[in-house]
């Protein structure tokens, strides 16, 4: 699965995912990444683009809980994705990563598996691609 | 100044430790994908725009689980999936199941700004895809002997927890080491 997400100049937000699915996966499976709200998903608040076992995103509406604590519960865009994924995700025995960006161009990549690609580049030239958890 | 950014992924899962020229390669791919939607983004492009273009780097690149390197599934098919999402007005577009859509997130695109669903499958997502501009390619498109072996891989597997528990098998849950491809 890949995944992007961007804060552009007028203050918009936008997500997008897309997979090859599983491999050996039979009876139409489909997983998270074409859900909206599950695997995907963006609004005024953040933009999120998720990565994993798919089923437990579902069952999470993983990309939507992020958006509704930053909401709801007032918090930063760092502790919700970090709330889902290392805590939410792995309760129930689900495992993978997401990467999120918000408003105010702040960005998150946590991830419960053992590694994760990513990478960012900011407005200001601060940048990274990593593999493995550091 | 305004910011703006671009974040990416090339999918979550368990890489082991891989030579630097692999790794190198990986983080190259990475790269440009951020590349091309940063450059969107510091043109003044929309933020759709920059997430469609950069996810389109990942699908035409073999490396990655999407696109050109999608996995098989258990009949020996590709399909694939994908789905965008415009924050400034809640507008969502996806695709399921497709198997001949060059860049599945083009498809996504196209069904968000061309119709007034949200989601289509299989063939008729192909069909409208199709008769929206986005590019077709015959299923072999997406062949790759990497994602070939994996497959086989998991029958061999499947086949021996077979002969030792029959029902087992049949569970897709059990499909634990194959679920990133």
């Amino acid at each position: 699965t890949v995944g992007a997400v961007a804060l552009d100049k007028s203050g918009h937000l936008a997500a997008a995912t897309s997979t090859g699915g599983m491999t050996n996966k039979r009876h139409g499976r489909v997983g998270d990444a074409p859900i909206i709200g599950a695997g995907t998903y963006a609004n005024n608040i953040c933009a999120i683009s998720c990565t994993g076992w798919g089923e437990y995103f579902i069952r999470l509406v993983m990309a939507k809980s992020v958006s509704d604590r930053m909401e709801l519960k007032g918090s930063t865009i760092d502790d919700a994705a970090k709330d889902m994924i290392l805590q939410q995700l792995p309760s129930l025995g689900g495992d993978g990563g997401l990467i999120g960006i918000d408003k105010q161009g702040n960005i998150t990549m946590p991830f419960n598996t053992g590694s994760m690609f990513r990478g960012y580049k900011k407005w200001n030239g601060e940048g990274d691609v990593k593999i493995y958890k550091d | 100044q305004q910011p703006f950014a671009i974040v990416v992924h090339g999918g979550a899962g368990y890489f082991g430790n891989q030579p630097e020229a692999v790794q190198a390669a990986y983080k190259a791919a990475m790269q440009r994908a951020i590349d091309a939607g940063y450059d969107v983004l510091s043109k003044g492009g929309s933020a759709t725009d920059a997430v469609e273009r950069a996810v389109m780097v990942l699908e035409d690149d073999s490396l990655f689980n999407a696109g050109k390197g999608a996995v098989f599934t258990h009949a020996g098919t590709n399909e694939l999936d994908a789905a965008i999402m415009d924050g400034s007005n809640m507008k969502a577009g996806a695709v399921a199941g497709v198997t001949t859509i060059k860049n599945p997130i083009t498809a996504a695109r196209a069904v968000m700004d061309k119709s007034m669903h949200v989601m289509m499958t299989g063939r008729g997502a192909e069909l409208f895809a199709r008769e929206n501009g986005c590019t077709v390619v015959k299923p072999a498109y997406f062949y790759t002997k990497h994602s070939w072996d994996a497959l086989q891989n998991a029958l061999r597997k499947e086949q021996k927890q077979k002969e030792t528990n029959k029902k087992k098998a049949m569970l897709q849950p059990d499909n634990y080491d194959e679920k990133y491809g």
